[in-house]
Protein backbone atom coordinates (compact mmCIF):
# COMPACT_ATOMS: atom_id res chain seq x y z
CA UNK A 1 0.00 0.00 0.00
CA UNK A 2 1.02 3.48 -1.13
CA UNK A 3 0.45 6.35 1.89
CA UNK A 4 0.63 10.18 2.10
CA UNK A 5 2.86 11.72 4.27
CA UNK A 6 -0.14 13.33 6.29
CA UNK A 7 -1.11 9.72 6.51
CA UNK A 8 2.49 8.60 7.51
CA UNK A 9 3.04 11.43 9.87
CA UNK A 10 -0.89 10.39 11.72
CA UNK A 11 0.41 7.16 12.47
CA UNK A 12 3.79 7.96 13.80
CA UNK A 13 2.27 10.43 15.71
CA UNK A 14 -0.69 7.82 17.40
CA UNK A 15 2.24 5.14 17.37
CA UNK A 16 4.25 7.55 19.89
CA UNK A 17 1.08 8.25 21.91
CA UNK A 18 0.43 4.82 22.56
CA UNK A 19 3.69 3.72 23.48
CA UNK A 20 3.32 6.78 25.94
CA UNK A 21 0.47 5.57 27.11
CA UNK A 22 1.56 1.96 27.64
CA UNK A 23 4.96 3.29 29.71
CA UNK A 24 2.39 4.94 31.97
CA UNK A 25 0.06 2.06 32.49
CA UNK A 26 3.26 -0.24 33.36
CA UNK A 27 4.64 2.62 35.09
CA UNK A 28 1.16 2.47 37.36
CA UNK A 29 1.44 -1.30 37.53
CA UNK A 30 4.54 -1.23 39.55
CA UNK B 1 -0.52 -13.94 32.25
CA UNK B 2 -0.28 -10.74 30.52
CA UNK B 3 -3.47 -8.64 32.64
CA UNK B 4 -5.84 -9.41 29.44
CA UNK B 5 -8.98 -11.28 28.87
CA UNK B 6 -9.15 -14.21 26.73
CA UNK B 7 -11.03 -12.12 24.28
CA UNK B 8 -8.94 -8.86 24.28
CA UNK B 9 -5.59 -11.30 23.88
CA UNK B 10 -7.78 -12.89 20.62
CA UNK B 11 -8.19 -9.01 19.13
CA UNK B 12 -4.53 -8.34 19.92
CA UNK B 13 -3.32 -11.43 18.88
CA UNK B 14 -5.10 -10.68 15.38
CA UNK B 15 -3.48 -7.45 15.25
CA UNK B 16 -0.02 -8.09 15.71
CA UNK B 17 -0.22 -10.58 13.23
CA UNK B 18 -0.58 -8.31 10.75
CA UNK B 19 2.24 -6.55 9.27
CA UNK B 20 0.82 -4.23 6.35
CA UNK B 21 1.14 -0.37 7.57
CA UNK B 22 -2.37 0.54 7.67
CA UNK B 23 -2.87 -2.05 10.34
CA UNK B 24 -6.03 -4.22 10.50
CA UNK B 25 -9.43 -2.91 9.89
CA UNK B 26 -12.14 -3.72 12.06
CA UNK B 27 -14.55 -5.26 9.30
CA UNK B 28 -11.16 -7.83 8.65
CA UNK B 29 -11.18 -8.39 12.48
CA UNK B 30 -14.85 -8.98 12.70
CA UNK B 31 -14.41 -11.28 9.59
CA UNK B 32 -11.64 -13.52 11.66
CA UNK B 33 -13.41 -13.48 14.71
CA UNK B 34 -16.84 -14.86 13.92
CA UNK B 35 -18.74 -15.88 16.79
CA UNK B 36 -17.01 -12.81 18.74
CA UNK B 37 -19.85 -10.41 19.66
CA UNK B 38 -19.42 -7.03 17.72
CA UNK B 39 -19.76 -4.91 21.03
CA UNK B 40 -17.20 -7.70 22.49
CA UNK B 41 -14.61 -6.61 19.64
CA UNK B 42 -15.36 -2.87 20.32
CA UNK B 43 -14.61 -3.30 23.81
CA UNK B 44 -11.79 -4.92 23.82
CA UNK B 45 -10.06 -2.57 20.98
CA UNK B 46 -10.98 0.32 23.17
CA UNK B 47 -9.30 -1.39 26.47
CA UNK B 48 -6.08 -2.29 24.21
CA UNK B 49 -6.06 1.26 22.78
CA UNK B 50 -6.49 3.01 26.56
CA UNK B 51 -3.41 1.15 27.42
CA UNK B 52 -1.20 1.49 24.57
CA UNK B 53 -1.13 -1.70 23.14
CA UNK B 54 -2.69 -0.88 19.77
CA UNK B 55 -3.46 2.61 18.33
CA UNK B 56 -5.56 3.58 15.07
CA UNK B 57 -3.68 4.32 11.88
CA UNK B 58 -4.97 5.59 8.36
CA UNK B 59 -8.29 6.25 10.21
CA UNK B 60 -10.09 5.16 13.54
CA UNK B 61 -10.95 2.00 11.96
CA UNK B 62 -7.83 0.34 10.93
CA UNK B 63 -5.04 -0.81 14.01
CA UNK B 64 -1.60 -1.68 14.63
CA UNK B 65 -0.14 -3.20 17.11
CA UNK B 66 2.63 -1.05 19.83
CA UNK B 67 4.73 -4.32 20.47
CA UNK B 68 7.23 -6.03 17.99
CA UNK B 69 7.32 -2.93 15.18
Amino acid sequence: TCLTEEQKRRIEENRQKALARRAERLAIQK
Amino acid sequence: TNGLTPHQNQVLFLIKSCKGSEGMGFEELKARLQGMNVNTIKQALDFLSNEGHIYSTVDDDHYKSTDGD
